[in-house]
């Protein structure tokens, strides 16, 4: 799960 | 938060509100394919579904609703406000030929096998096609009013400065999203011969009319 980039974008 | 992101979304709300207000002002959506609008409803919906569970901060909350309150509205304008002025004769692309097949990739390619993630990366790869209505209707009346090529250019810039920004965050900060980037090439590379007519006709005054 740690390899997902975190979703800060829109 | 960099410079490419920031003008890019800019770039997208400037689009969504040139489109709104051309709607709203002509009082007529001629031209306008509803069905990429409402592909733009749905890819903002299943994007931000955890709007109120996944805090960023204030400018990414405020966007994500105005962002989805303003593609609801203009679904509304067309589809119902409006509805006596959308040409449904042009705008004939089979967006069920979109939405399935982007459906069905996002259950086979995605970061994590749960509904959030197969939901955020149905939105990403849909978002890359959602256009093609909207161009596919400017390829069969064979113009576009000069707004809504604005309105076109504004859009596609968005995802091209996109682009710039995850480089940016690549080499600066060791961001890099695979999935975002591939479908944001797609998303742009559709724009191509648009941005081509755009520049070599629109921006000399030109109404924008594809070669018959």
């Amino acid at each position: 799960y740690l390899d997902i980039p975190e979703k800060d974008e829109l | 938060m960099n410079i490419f992101r920031l003008v890019g979304d800019l770039s997208h709300l400037l689009a969504i509100f040139v489109l709104l207000l051309k709607i709203w002002k002509s009082r007529s959506c001629a031209g306008v394919s509803g069905k990429s609008q409402i592909l733009f409803a749905l890819v903002f919906i299943t994007r931000y579904l955890d709007l109120f569970t996944n805090f960023i901060s204030v400018y990414n909350s405020l966007m994500k609703v105005i962002f989805i309150a303003s593609t609801v509205a203009t679904v509304y304008l067309m589809y119902i406000k409006f509805k006596a002025t959308y040409d449904s004769n042009h705008d004939t692309f089979r967006i069920e030929f979109l939405v399935v097949p982007v459906g069905g990739l996002a259950f086979l390619v995605n970061h994590d096998f749960t509904p959030l993630e197969i939901l955020w990366t149905f939105s990403i790869y849909l978002e890359s096609v959602a256009i093609l209505p909207q161009l596919f209707m400017i390829s069969k009346t064979g113009e576009a009013e000069t707004i809504t090529s604005h309105y076109l250019f504004a859009l596609g810039s968005y995802r091209a400065l996109y682009l710039l920004n995850w480089i940016y965050r690549y080499y600066f900060e060791g961001y890099f999203d695979l999935i975002a980037v591939v479908a944001g090439c797609v998303q742009t590379i559709l724009y191509c011969d648009f941005f081509y007519l755009y520049i070599t006709k629109v921006m000399w005054g030109k109404k924008l009319s594809l070669p018959a």
